[in-house]
C-alpha cells in the first residue's frame, strides 16, 4: 500500500525541497521505493538531482495528456524515482481555475493505478495556489518542514487553516504526517525559541529529530546529489538519516 | 517625482521581505518619504513592523473598493508609511484572474494621485503569479534579492523571462535596479562563487553593498522593528544603511 505524504508551507526558503530529496533518497537508501514528484514550477527538487528542462512532466498529468507511468524518470540512486517539474507549470494555475475537479487532477493521476512505490513524496511550491491544493487532495498525509525563524511561525496559522478547509471539502482523510525543525542552530536564542512554541502547538507531531544548519546540504544540489551521496559523514546526512528512521518508525506497522 | 522599486524574486525565502523592510526605514532615516506596500498574503512585511491583522489593505485597491489614501497606515517610523496586506490577499489571484486589465490595478491606484512620497517600495509573494505581475506593472524598476545559495541562481532566469515579458506587454519602462546579495557568509566558497556568477550576469546592475548573515536581521522582527531601530550597532543594520546610500546615490539626479 503506497503512502503519499505532501511537504508544504506557503513560506518561502523553509527547507520543502531539501526535505523532499534528503528524505526521499535517505528512505531509498534503506530499500523502500519512492517516487519524488516535483509540483513546484522552479522545479528545484528536480535541478537538485541532475535532472533539468524536462520535456515531459507534472503538468502532463494535471492536464490529463499523460499517465503516470509515462512521466515518472528514473534517477541516478536506486529505489528513487522522480516526476519532473518544468516551465510550463507556472501557467498551470490559470489554466487549471475554470476546469472542474481542478483540485483533484493529482489524486486521481497517483491513485489510478498501484505502479509499486512503498512512499510518494510531492515537493509543493512556496503557496497555497492550486498546485499545492492538488498536493494536499492527492495526498494521505502532510510533513510540514519550519525554518527555525520569526516569520516561519507566523505563517502556520494560514497552512493549518489551509489543511482545514482541505479536510473539510477536498481530503478528510488528510493528516498531519509531522512537523521538522529545519536550519536549526543550537547557539541561537531564535532556534531556541521557536522549538518551543513549535512544540507547545504540535505536541508529539515534533519529530524528536533537527536538522541544523549545515553547509553541506546547501552545496550538495550544485553537484546534483543528495547530502547522503555528497557527503555521507557530514552533521546534515546524519541529520536526514535520523529523519527517515524515525518517519518509518512512525510508518511502520505495529 | 514618486519612484516606485518592485522587490520580487520568486524563489523563497531569500530576504525580500527584510530588504523591503530595512531598505524602507534606512531611506526613511535620511528624511525622504517611504510607503511601503506589502503585497505578499503572508503579510511579513507588515507583521515584521508591527502592524497585524489589519481591515483594510492592498486587497482593497486590487478590488477597486479604496482609494490608495483610505489604505495608507502610519507606523511607528518616521516618514516611513505602509499599505499592508492581509488574509483576503489569499483569494485574490483567482478572483482577478477574469477581470479586464487584470495586471494593472495597482498601478493605477498608486499612480492615480500623487500623495507626496519620495519612493514606494512592493514587497512581492514568492511566486510569479497575478500579485507580483501587478507590483512589475506597476514599477519604475524591480530590485532583485539574491540568496547567496543555489537554487538561488536557478531561478534568475525565469525572472528576467517574466521581466522581459511585462516590458513587452505591460510595462515597457521597467528596468532592473539593481540586484542584491544577502545572507553572504564570506566564510564559505558557496557564498564566493554565486557573488561570481552574478557579478558575471549582471555586472554594474549589483550592489556593492553585500548584506552579511547576521542574527540581529533575522530577531528583529519579533521585535516588530526594522534592524537599525532594533540594534544600530549590528553588521545588518550597517549593511542596510550602505544600501540605502548606495540606493539613493543611483537615483540622486547627476
Ligand atoms: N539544514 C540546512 N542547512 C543549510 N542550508 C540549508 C538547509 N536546509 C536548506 N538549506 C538551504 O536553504 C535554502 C532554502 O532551502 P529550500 O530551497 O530547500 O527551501 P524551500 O522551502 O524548498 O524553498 P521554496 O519556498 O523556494 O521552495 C536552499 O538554498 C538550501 O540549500
Ligand atoms: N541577512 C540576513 N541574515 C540573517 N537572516 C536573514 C537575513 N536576511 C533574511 N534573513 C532571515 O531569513 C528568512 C527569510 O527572509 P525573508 O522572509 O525576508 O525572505 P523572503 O524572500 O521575503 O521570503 P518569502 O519568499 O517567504 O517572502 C527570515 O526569517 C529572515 O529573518
Ligand atoms: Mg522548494
Ligand atoms: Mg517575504
Amino acid at each position: 500500500m503506497t503512502k503519499i505524504v505532501a511537504i508544504a508551507n506557503q513560506k518561502g526558503g523553509v527547507g520543502k525541497t531539501t526535505t523532499a530529496i534528503n528524505l526521499s533518497a535517505s528512505i531509498a537508501a534503506t530499500e523502500h521505493k519512492v517516487l519524488l514528484v516535483d509540483i513546484d514550477p522552479q522545479a528545484n527538487s528536480s535541478s537538485g538531482i541532475g535532472i533539468f528542462k524536462s520535456d515531459i512532466s507534472v503538468y502532463d498529468l494535471l492536464i490529463e495528456r499523460l499517465e503516470l507511468t509515462d512521466v515518472v524518470r528514473k534517477t541516478d540512486f536506486d529505489y528513487f524515482d522522480l516526476v519532473p517539474s518544468n516551465i510550463n507549470l507556472v501557467g498551470a494555475e490559470v489554466e487549471l481555475v475554470d476546469l472542474p475537479n481542478r483540485e483533484n487532477k493529482l489524486r486521481q493521476k497517483l491513485r489510478s493505478e498501484n505502479i509499486g512505490y512503498d512512499y510518494i513524496f510531492i515537493d509543493c511550491p512556496p503557496s497555497l495556489g492550486l498546485l499545492t491544493l492538488n498536493a494536499l487532495t492527492a495526498a494521505d498525509s502532510v510533513l510540514i518542514p519550519v525554518q527555525s525563524e520569526y516569520f516561519a511561525l507566523e505563517g502556520l496559522g494560514q497552512l493549518l487553516n489551509t489543511i482545514h478547509l482541505v479536510q473539510k471539502k477536498l481530503n478528510p482523510d488528510l493528516s498531519i504526517e509531522g512537523v521538522l525543525l529545519t536550519m536549526f542552530d543550537r547557539r541561537l536564542r531564535l532556534s531556541q525559541q521557536v522549538l518551543e512554541e513549535v512544540s507547545n502547538y504540535f505536541g508529539e507531531k515534533v519529530y524528536k529529530t533537527i536538522i541544523q544548519r549545515n553547509v553541506r546540504i546547501s552545496e550538495s544540489p550544485s553537484h546534483a546529489k543528495p547530502v547522503i551521496m555528497y557527503d555521507a559523514l557530514s552533521t546534515g546526512a546524519e541529520n536526514y538519516i535520523a529523519l527517515a528512521n524515525e518517519f518509518l518508525e512512525r510508518n511502520s506497522p505495529k
